[in-house]
């Protein structure tokens, strides 16, 4: 049964697609077979592993249009294995605007999927049919959030949105973390933003917070990881840090 | 006749808001008259100025609804006119799923302007009906690229709905302007996609960049634009500067 995780948060730049690619690689790195679904039309997490989203024949947008499985869409890389997007997904909108049940479309895709211990979704920074076949597939959510003023405004959108997915679409669907990123300890501003974070969540926050660092924005230029491109940084160091408390917090109490 | 500007770029967390703002505030320095739309159903703009955007009575919402017109939705903000968003601004593509014309509406509504030498448009992190609205009403496009590896992935996209629109919905339409942004000087990695930029854009990048600096993610936790809240800061100096360009090509050579 895996577990199946949507990286969820509308505002943009918060580092939804550094946290879905690194959190699976650290996570393959502790043994864990992953499955990344890229599920945004600007397939950043595609060209973030080097994979040319505006060259393949087929990518997520198949699945939702039925013309291919899951299995044929998979593609393997560094020990992943990968939904890749397309660029053409930003017309989904539109193109399933008089679908019944449009939002279980990725669900019913993904219960193709076998062996995988953890299958992470990248989302868009929107609360459009994209997000919402991520909410209604997932039953946990991951909220990246950045240590800055605006990034708690948003928050009470999202959770509203959350609260009419799960009570209309998908009953086990949890928030079951929030991930603190782009921490820089030097600005006070970070540090009382994640205190103020940890009063409102609790245990939810992962102990580990993903610091600013210079590797995690250059690692997608070279089409790798940051275990591939930068394995002793910070960024690095992080990332498995926080893939251990994930695999930690599976483990029967 | 106003100068209309949309701040434009399906990438998130780029720096469209703190661009919008601060520019407007800048050329507000300069003495100009700036009218500033928040097209984002986040409203980052709006809560940056601390307007409350969920007790508002009238918003950028009513003018799409034709509930209001322009001049019953402003606020006056630090000598600024703001048309502030409103949370609901998220189900519009849904609302006028049917409506013809449904791009043309902003651009009505802002016939209505008058007195502002410039009119600043705040687009959210997407290519759907409220950036598409902002296309069609603007004449010009200004792009804030942050100078990261993804930047110019989706700059393809990005020119080619640029183009669509100009085409078929607005002939007078043209980017005039490039904003390198969160411009870090020590990492290598910012120069090189600043000199690509620069080959590729020539006369629209403009010399001043906006550099990273911690006072222009904190203004915002004031409700203040950069010059009311660190005045001495590279923020405020950067955003100065930027204003003397864009005034400096407005008149005749
Ligand atoms: N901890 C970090 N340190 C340094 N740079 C980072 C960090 N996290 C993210 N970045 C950089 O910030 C930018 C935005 O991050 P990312 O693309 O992961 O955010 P996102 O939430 O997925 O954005 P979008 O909303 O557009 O999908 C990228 O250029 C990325 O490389
Ligand atoms: N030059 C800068 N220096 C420091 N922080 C910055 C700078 N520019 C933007 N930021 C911060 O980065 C974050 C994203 O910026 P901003 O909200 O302006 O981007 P955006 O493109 O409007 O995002 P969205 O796509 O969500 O609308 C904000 O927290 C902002 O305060
Ligand atoms: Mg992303
Ligand atoms: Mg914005």
């Amino acid at each position: 049964m895996s577990e199946i995780i949507a990286l969820c948060n509308q505002k943009g730049g918060v580092g939804k697609t550094t946290c879905a690619l690194n959190i699976a690689a650290g996570l393959e790195r502790m043994g864990e077979k992953v499955l990344l679904i890229d599920l945004d039309p600007q397939a950043h997490l595609t060209y973030s592993l080097g994979i040319p989203a505006h060259e393949l024949q087929r990518t997520v947008l198949d699945l939702f249009k039925g013309t291919h499985g899951l299995t044929d869409t998979l593609l393997a890389v560094e020990g992943l294995a990968v939904v890749p997007s397309s660029l053409d997904l930003a017309g989904l909108d539109m193109e399933l605007a008089g679908t019944p049940g449009r939002e279980f479309i990725l669900r019913e895709s993904l219960s193709q999927a076998d062996g995988f211990a953890y299958i992470l979704i990248d989302c868009p920074p929107s609360l459009g049919i994209l997000t919402l076949n991520a909410l209604t597939a997932a039953r946990e959510i991951y909220i990246p959030l950045q240590t800055e003023f605006l990034a708690l405004k948003g928050m009470s959108k999202l959770i509203e949105t959350i609260d009419t997915v799960k009570r209309r679409l998908n009953r086990d669907l949890e928030i079951t973390g929030i991930i603190g990123t782009r921490y820089d300890a030097r600005r006070k501003l970070n540090k009382g933003i994640m205190e103020t974070i940890g009063e409102r969540f609790g245990d939810k926050l992962f102990k580990t917070i993903i610091r600013e660092n210079i590797s995690l924005a250059e690692a997608p230029g070279y089409g790798q990881t940051i275990f591939r491109y930068a394995p002793k940084s910070h960024g690095a160091e992080d990332f498995l840090a926080l893939a251990g408390e994930i695999v930690a917090r599976k483990r029967p109490a």
